[in-house]
């Protein structure tokens, strides 16, 4: 464990327990996609069974059961809570254009062809596209409520945090992992045109508006 | 370099 990857981890933590306010307190979902999270249930569920067989430490174990559980409720929370706030009209991204992919590459590249290895890689691959349908969704809305921005901003933090987390690692201990690092770079390059528009505007106080 | 997959990972 190194810095970087704790703070990586803690930013997306605090990103879950943002999104969980923003519903909470507005009592609504709205400016929040479905698929987005759906897609999140599955990366988590296709990475983290390993929970029950595999012991890395009680860190890792708490932080699988709380990114499991969180991600469920809060599909609970807009499909059942809170639902007449949900809009799928505007939620129109067509997920199965990012998991087939996804089932495809993490097929041909895995570590060992075997089932926990291939879900991994499939996981790995799903999480890095995950947010497009949000960021979609953004972009045909426009605008999003500045809470909404500081969700996607911790969550776009965490995988950029993780980057130097591996060239630490890569130093320190001589081990690189070419498939997480390949996606993650992709998963923090699709953030660039968001953090321009957060750092640009919301965090000089304005609207998250994108130019029309 | 030696391809480690870090599993321990989150």
């Amino acid at each position: 464990m190194n810095l970087f990857r704790l703070f990586g981890d803690l930013s997306h933590l605090a990103s879950i327990l943002i999104l969980l306010h923003k519903i909470q307190t507005t009592r609504s979902c709205r400016g929040i996609s479905f698929k987005t999270q759906a897609l999140y249930v599955t990366v988590f569920v296709a990475r983290y069974l390993d929970l029950f067989y595999d012991w890395v430490s009680l860190y890792n174990f708490s932080m699988k059961v709380f990114f499991i559980s969180s991600s469920i409720y809060i599909l609970y929370l807009m499909k059942v809570r809170f639902r007449p706030t949900h809009d799928p009209s505007i939620d129109t991204f067509r997920a199965e254009y990012l998991v087939g992919p996804c089932v495809v590459l993490a097929l041909i590249f895995n570590y060992k062809f075997t089932f926990p290895e291939v879900l991994w890689s499939f996981s790995i691959f799903l999480e890095s596209v995950a947010i497009l349908p949000q960021l979609f969704m953004l972009q045909r809305t426009g605008e999003a409520e500045t809470i909404t921005t500081h969700y996607l901003a911790a969550l776009g933090a965490y995988r950029a945090l993780y980057i130097p987390n591996w060239i630490y690692r890569y130093f320190s201990e001589g081990v690189v992992d070419p498939i997480a690092v390949i996606a993650g770079l992709v998963q923090t390059a699709l953030y660039v045109d968001f953090f321009y528009v957060y750092f640009t505007k919301v965090l000089q106080g304005q609207k998250f508006e994108l130019p029309a | 370099t030696k391809p480690v997959t870090h599993h321990d990972e989150l």
